[in-house]
């Protein structure tokens, strides 16, 4: 793991003498290994070591005689500063309903992360109610429906409606039906699909949400700076959950989806319950991006 | 960019970005670019040259694994298992291949055997319903045991070419899990010994490098003897097919292009050159 590979490569340099600028860049080749294994955006990955690289070098690594304590040190302080502020509540509405547009790729999660969030308002003493605005995938009404009854929170559905239609008409049965938060499931689509990209648009501008949430897969690979960075310049994101990360997956899209959207993870799913959803904090990132 | 002059180090750099975004993974792409550096020791490689080059290099890795598509059909029913994480796909393919194989004039099973899921059996019944094939499921809740080896008997009395049964997604890291799978084998050499003839492992196209772990940890389970892989149609190379043909020797049979009922179609190794090269 990071630590003993690290110390094993300045350990073979301690025989030359003092350590130098290249001895630590090549240190660091060793890191961006690391990283690139654990799914990180290349040029993400390129930038934070360049970063990373500039501290060392600056911080008397090259004097130390605990090198490789240091540069691991240096490197988690950096990834948890990259990864974001220690977690915050999601935003609130000036008037109810708080609205959360959940968004993403197809079988990311959003809909299993729509329940889980239900059951996580009601956890906290308020009256979400769900919307089930995918009206293409099979069954996908039935499955919010089933997941908003084990959470105990109610769904509001219109099967022969369009998905606007249905987040309007979800907005106003909040509004008749005091509840504080609305949280909006819609159908996985690709960034590349303009009507699609412009329906999520519409019903952004139909329920106008506090939050509207992009769901990652934690499996994802390179991909993940296309996907999330169309979906923040075209549709806007404020907060990012990754899910499935209770597998091995290290999670890089993480650091990658972060540095390129500049918005901060708010959750991370670890399971198929529905207490599976856990606040992101960037520390336990960091040590499962670093291995 | 890689089109003028003489290759240098930066050349190398930017193929390097090239292969790796394209989640060829570390270890792949070290070989490549060393065979590159390699080649430029002897001769001086024009740009144009370089792509051709790892694009020949690429195939080479590929060499192995055969065009996909179906595999030689030696025994009916042919008894096809669907495996795969969570939300890959699974069963939008089952539906899309129940299609294919229904047009050919096959008869076709799909056996729902997904019983943990929410709406799980309701997806998959309006896919049969598309495909216009048959469907044997079992309540939600209920033991996929149980399903598949009605399934699997209903599929013999009736003479069926295909059986297509679909599993609940599961994290290969979940023992019990993983488990479960090695139970389904067992009961359905109970209906028929030879099945399941094929362990269609399904990855979604954008993972990453946990690919080759969820790969070898489900050949190991459940005896993953075929790929396919979803999602390609978005902006995702699938690159990860390489490191796992090449430790695993999987054949990739299909490629899934959409969420519609023709979106699926047989694998050629030229489609990850092309998809990596453009
Ligand atoms: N292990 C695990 N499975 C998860 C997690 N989140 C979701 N899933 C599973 O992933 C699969 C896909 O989840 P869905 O909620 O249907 O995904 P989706 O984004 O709504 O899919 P589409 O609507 O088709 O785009 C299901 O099998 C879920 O149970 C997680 O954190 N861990
Ligand atoms: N764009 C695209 N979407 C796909 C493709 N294959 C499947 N999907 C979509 O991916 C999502 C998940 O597909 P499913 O078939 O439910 O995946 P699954 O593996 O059965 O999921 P679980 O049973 O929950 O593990 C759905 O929204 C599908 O429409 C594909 O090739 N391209
Ligand atoms: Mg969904
Ligand atoms: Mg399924």
């Amino acid at each position: 793991e990071l630590t003993d590979k690290l110390e094993s490569f300045f350990q073979g340099l301690k025989g030359r003498g003092k350590l130098t600028e290249s001895d630590v860049k090549a240190a660091l080749r060793e890191v961006r290994r690391i990283l690139l294994e654990a799914d990180v955006n290349f040029q993400v990955a390129r930038d934070f070591l360049k970063k990373v690289q500039e501290r060392a070098v600056g911080e008397e690594v090259l004097r130390s005689v605990t090198p490789a304590q240091q540069v691991i040190k240096i490197l988690h302080d950096e990834l948890v500063k990259l990864l974001g502020e220690e977690w915050t509540p999601l935003r609130r509405a000036k008037e109810p309903p708080t609205v959360i547009l959940m968004v993403g790729l197809q079988g990311s999660g959003k809909t299993t992360t729509s329940g889980k969030l239900g059951a996580y308002f009601r956890r906290k003493g308020m009256r979400p109610i769900l919307a089930a605005c995918d009206l293409q995938r099979p069954a996908a009404v039935d499955q919010l429906e089933r997941v908003g009854e084990q959470a105990g929170v109610p769904v509001v559905t219109n099967r022969q409606g369009t998905p606007v239609q249905v987040a309007s008409e979800a907005k106003q049965q909040a509004r008749a039906g005091g509840h504080d938060t609305l949280i909006v499931d819609t159908a996985g689509r690709l960034h590349i699909d303009d009507a699609l990209m412009q329906e999520l648009t519409e019903i952004r501008e139909e329920v106008k949400p506090s939050e509207v949430l992009f769901v990652a897969d934690g499996m994802t690979g390179q991909d993940a700076v296309n996907s999330a960075k169309a979906f923040a310049e075209r549709l806007g994101i404020t907060g990012v959950i990754l899910t499935k990360l209770d597998g091995d997956a290290r999670g890089g899209a993480a650091l990658s989806i972060r540095s390129v959207t500049g918005e901060p993870l708010r959750f991370i799913g670890i399971g198929e319950k529905l207490e599976d959803l856990e606040e992101f904090h960037p520390n336990r990132m960091a040590d499962r991006i670093l291995g | 960019v890689l089109a003028d002059g003489v290759l240098d180090d930066d050349k190398i750099d930017e193929m390097e970005e090239v292969l790796i975004s394209a989640d060829l993974g570390v270890q792949t792409t070290m070989e490549l670019t060393d065979r590159l550096r390699d080649m430029t020791q002897h001769r001086d490689l024009l740009g144009d040259e370089v792509i051709t080059t790892m694009a020949r290099e690429l195939e080479k890795m590929l060499s192995d694994l055969d065009a996909g598509g179906d595999p030689e059909i030696t025994e009916r029913p042919w008894v096809t298992f669907v495996v795969g994480v969570n939300g890959s796909g699974k069963t939008t393919t089952i539906g899309k291949l129940a299609n294919m194989f229904a047009r050919r004039g096959e008869k076709v099973l799909i056996v729902a055997a997904d019983t943990f899921r929410q709406a799980a059996v309701e997806q998959i019944a309006i896919w049969a319903d598309r495909a216009g094939v048959e469907i044997v499921r079992g309540k939600t809740g209920s033991d996929p045991g149980a399903v598949v080896y009605d399934g699997l008997s209903s599929a013999v009395s009736r003479k069926v070419d295909r059986v297509l049964v679909d599993t609940a997604g599961r994290l290969h890291t979940k023992v019990n899990l993983m488990k479960e799978l090695e139970k389904l084998d067992r009961v359905a050499k109970k209906i028929i010994p030879n099945a399941p003839h094929e362990v269609l492992l399904v990855i979604d196209g954008t993972t990453g490098q946990n690919g080759l772990s969820q790969a070898k940890a489900f050949v190991q389970a459940s005896g993953v003897n075929a790929l396919a892989v979803t999602k390609l149609d978005g902006t995702a190379k699938g690159g990860v097919i390489v490191p796992i043909g090449r430790e695993l020797h999987l054949p990739v049979r299909w490629i899934g292009l959409g969420e519609g009922l023709d979106d699926l179609v047989p694998f050629h190794p030229q489609m990850v050159v092309r998809a990596v090269f453009g």
